[in-house]
């Protein structure tokens, strides 16, 4: 474990927190999407079914359970409990349209033509492309509250602080996942628009509301 | 086959 490492899961922990709290302090999920949220759920389901037959660390375990089911729980509140403030009729994104084609390059591209295999690289194609139904919500409100932009820097942060770890552990270590890789620089690239709004308006105390 | 080191990461 690296430092990149370290601080990208931390910020991927935080993330997760900060939008249950968002929606459990406010009672309201307004603004946020809940295709990408459905989508992350997918995403740590297929990808943490070794969970249940291989051990690696108790800190993989933890983390593991703790993004499984704040995701749950995050979905449970956006249709169920808070169903109410739910933004559906911004929230328009076709999932299947992400879902079917990154289903069928991971049958196409794996490590390993096996169910775990091909359900864990399904996830992580998955993973990269989650997020555009929440910046499609986003652009089409043209604004975001400053707790759902700090969500979102978290969240692409993560990815950011993992292409780091990468590149670490290939000089430290000789050790590369190209799957991984391409992944999370597609992953990344996504929020950079994000990043530069982020950055120069969310920071400096105004809203994230994007240009007419 | 994927590298059991990248197994750890999340």
């Amino acid at each position: 474990m690296n430092i990149f490492r370290l601080l990208g899961d931390l910020s991927h922990l935080l993330a997760i927190i900060i939008l249950l709290l968002k929606i459990w302090k406010t009672r309201s999920c307004a603004g946020i999407s809940g295709k990408s949220q459905i989508l992350f759920a997918i995403v740590y389901t297929t990808r943490y079914l070794d969970l249940v037959n291989t051990y690696i660390s108790a800190y993989n375990t933890f983390m593991k359970i703790i993004f499984l089911s704040a995701s749950y729980t995050t979905v449970y509140l956006m249709y169920m409990k808070f169903k109410a403030t739910y933004d559906h009729n911004h929230d328009t994104f076709r999932i299947e349209f992400l879902v079917l084609p990154t289903f069928v390059l991971a049958l196409l591209i794996n490590h390993e033509p096996s169910v775990v295999e091909v359900l864990w690289t399904f996830s992580i194609y998955l993973e990269s492309l989650a997020i555009l139904p929440q910046l499609f919500l986003v652009s089409k409100t043209g604004e975001a509250e400053s707790i759902t932009s700090h969500y979102l820097f978290a969240l692409g942060s993560y990815r950011g602080l993992y292409l780091l770890n990468w590149v670490y552990r290939y000089y430290a270590e000789d050790h590369y996942d190209l799957i991984a890789i391409v992944a999370g620089l597609v992953q990344t690239v996504l929020y950079c628009d994000f990043f530069y709004l982020y950055i120069t308006k969310v920071l400096k105390g105004k809203k994230l509301q994007l240009p007419a | 086959k994927r590298d059991t080191r990248s197994k750890d990461e999340l």
